[in-house]
């Protein structure tokens, strides 16, 4: 509002003479010394002169390449399309040229404080365009001149230069900023361009690789969440529109990737990443769920007679993020907790727990399901420090007859099939590969089946570790552990169980199992 | 035993967006810096021709393979790019120097006829990329200080 | 049953990182030499 009167001419002056510079073929100059000519004539122009004139160029700058980008966009055909998006091409790497040129001469070499914050209002700004146009242009939003500014922007801030290689890690949070506000959710027109940017070969690159101590891991991980949680309705249901698959397809693809470059990332984040995907979506999951440590040997689960409790990385706790005790809400319900868990008492905790739970009565969204999540983690990890404390390692004896065992076997007979199955599943989310918390899991289920008072809880702890073996690979370590031990050990009485025989591929597909543990 | 369950209002209308998006996806040259020659763009051939790179085509050992005429053209018509690195790698270890003033790769074509701090001059042959062909260059003087 | 991960074009058993090469959420082949930047001696930008 109220730009002064001429301020749109002399932007699009500026742009225009900018671009015809940048662009100009027999243009020998070298960008920094037509740069520098340029920003002199930004002075005369008086651009310059104040920080509100400086937002409102940018403002009206990037109004100005979005709008041709759309002229041309919407003249283009089939044959024509190439040249007429190279022109666009030129015209937005053009204006990202003066975008990153301003940002890297700011204030003097020393001062990257004014560097990083001219980039972060650009960028808000850039932002605050796109989502001003996803709004008024709906369903015909154009991700394309977005998409293109964010990358090449975010290329030219990455490139090898001294000057920006010394606040990269301020640029990378800058750009992580604006791509969380720009979340899928809040721009679903600008999603697949979303997923492409963070998901891009230097995006990646940088923020999980090249930035010391991992400390663009916690940055990276939150826009994972943010892509999670915007499909996460989409993928609860099993049809997927076509438009829903693309994007399925596309989250894999990048799974995998960080499964076989970063699979440590994927280790530290899985609790989070897990606690927004829906339980349906058990091959995501199970792909998050099979990161382990790359110096890690994992012995063939299937070995006969293998010791899980002899293996030595079975005592070292796993580092989970985030903070999942602090998702245990509300606080007096968190007090309760510990004091049950200290003292076994207040004894009514327990009858009313499946009370905190559930939050509905409507099927299929009857439970807190992050809240259910946290308990049980909370309540495992406490149990291991507890028998830690007493001098014991977890195992199928040191585990039972706990406060901690009262709240898991309260919940397995207390709750309904649907808060069993989310229940079970919380526990199954954390057989992983060989730590303390994929042993302590292992050995509750597995305590859980054999204590079982109706066969109904066995033949739901079976489902829910079948769905999770029947789909396509990859498969956790814990997982097959937990499963050969369920089938190979008598004591469980397996084969006993009538559901074993329900049907005659369901049969088939135990022996098979069977077969291949031997 | 979750069942499906109905999209909330605002997820139909984040799908809508999502949709009408999906139908002007972004293509893979958006997210590349332009490129002279040969962008990276898909481009519908016939399904029985290669659809994907050939296995370990971005190894050394690939492009030493491949003939000198190749190697010329991607080094000078994918400029910026591994591949051209990968280019001139090979060159270099067929014996080939770059001239950074004539910009064209050189080759003794026999032991020069004087060496010294500042140069060597003999016969060469270099590829001349105007021409597109290799051509014999005798009396050559090769500046030290042109030599990549 | 989900998806055939190995399917996706991306080769997972590879010992090198995928991602230096990775093509996109989209793409069905990793980069090609020619599509990935690097930084190569100045002299060699003839265009």
């Amino acid at each position: 509002f109220e730009d002064p009167p001429d301020l749109y001419e002399k932007t699009e002056f500026l742009l225009r003479e900018w671009v015809s510079i940048i662009n100009s073929p027999n243009n020998k100059e070298p960008p920094s010394k037509a740069f520098s000519m340029f920003v002199h004539q930004m002075n005369v122009q008086g651009i310059l002169k104040t920080d509100d004139l400086i937002t409102r160029f940018f403002r009206l700058s990037t109004s100005m390449v979005v709008e041709l980008s759309y002229r041309l966009l919407s003249e283009q055909t089939v044959t024509t399309s190439g040249q007429i998006r190279l022109k666009i091409y030129h015209t937005l790497d053009a204006y990202v040229k003066l975008i990153a040129m301003l940002v890297k001469h700011s204030g003097d070499t020393q001062n990257t404080q004014t560097k990083i914050n001219l980039l972060n209002k650009v960028l808000g700004i850039i932002a605050g365009v796109l989502l001003q146009d996803h709004e008024s242009h709906h369903s015909d939003f154009q991700q394309l001149p977005y998409h293109r500014i964010f990358i090449m922007l975010f290329l030219e801030l990455n490139s090898a230069d001294p000057v920006l290689e010394a606040f990269n890690f301020q640029i990378l949070t800058a750009f992580c900023h604006t791509l969380h506000i720009l979340r899928p959710a809040k721009s679903p027109g600008f999603a697949y361009s979303w997923l492409e940017l963070i998901s891009h070969r230097v995006f990646i690159g940088r923020l999980l690789q090249i930035t010391p101590q991992q400390k663009g891991w916690g940055l990276y991980a939150q826009l994972l969440m943010d892509l999670f949680k915007f499909l996460a309705p989409f993928l609860r249901n099993a049809e997927l529109a076509k438009p829903v698959t693309f994007m399925y397809k596309g989250t894999l693809r990048v799974l995998l990737i960080l499964l076989h470059d970063f699979p440590e990332f994927l280790c530290d984040y899985h609790y989070g990443f897990c606690d927004v995907v829906p339980p349906n979506c058990i091959q995501m999951r199970n792909l998050i769920l099979s990161a382990f440590p790359r110096n890690m040997r994992l012995p063939d689960p299937f070995t006969p007679n293998l010791k899980v409790d002899m293996l030595q990385e079975i005592a070292h706790a796993p580092r989970v993020s985030p903070n999942f005790a602090s998702m245990i809400q509300p606080l007096t319900f968190k007090k309760d907790l510990d004091s049950y868990l200290k003292a076994r008492a207040p004894v009514t905790f327990l009858s009313e727990l499946r009370s905190n739970l559930q939050v509905s009565n409507e099927p299929g969204v009857r439970y807190n399901i992050s809240l259910l999540n946290a308990l049980v983690l909370y309540v495992g990890t406490q149990a291991i420090s507890f028998i830690r404390g007493k001098g014991l390692s977890p195992n199928m004896s040191t585990i039972a007859h706990s406060a901690h065992m009262d709240i898991f076997q309260n919940l397995a007979v207390d709750l309904d099939t649907e808060g069993r199955y989310l229940f079970l599943n919380a526990i199954a989310n954390q057989l992983r590969y060989p730590n303390s918390h994929t042993h302590y899991f292992s050995c509750t289920l597995l305590y859980l089946f054999h204590e079982a008072n109706t066969e109904a809880i066995q033949e739901q702890i079976t489902r829910v570790l079948l769905e999770r073996l029947i789909v396509n690979r990859p498969h956790p370590w814990g997982l097959l552990i937990t499963f050969i031990e369920m089938i190979k050990n008598p004591t469980y009485k397996f084969w006993n169980h009538e559901f074993v025989h329900c049907a005659p591929e369901i049969e088939k597909l135990f022996e098979s199992v069977a077969r291949s543990c031997m | 035993p979750l069942g499906p369950v109905p999209l909330q209002k605002e997820h139909q209308m984040q799908f809508q967006m999502m949709e009408a998006a999906y139908y002007h996806m972004p293509v893979p040259s958006d997210s590349e810096k332009i490129r002279p020659y040969l962008p990276r763009n898909p481009f519908a051939t016939p399904s029985y021709y290669i659809q994907t790179p050939l296995p370990h085509s971005d190894t050394l050992e690939f492009f030493q393979r491949l003939s000198t005429e190749s190697l010329f053209f991607i080094f000078y018509y994918m400029e910026g790019t591994k591949a051209q690195y990968l280019a001139a790698k090979a060159l270099k270890k067929q014996s080939w120097r770059f001239h950074t003033k004539y910009m064209m790769w050189f080759q003794r074509h026999e032991e020069p006829k004087l060496i010294n701090e500042e140069y060597e001059q003999g016969t060469y042959i270099y590829f001349d990329y105007e021409k597109w062909s290799q051509r014999k260059k005798e009396g050559f003087i090769f500046e030290y200080k042109y030599l990549e | 049953l989900g998806q055939d991960l190995t399917a996706l074009g991306l080769n997972l058993n590879s010992p090198e990182n995928l991602f230096p090469s990775f093509g996109g959420p989209w793409a069905e082949t990793p980069c090609r030499p020619q599509d990935v930047d690097f930084h190569v001696p100045p002299e060699y930008l003839i265009n």
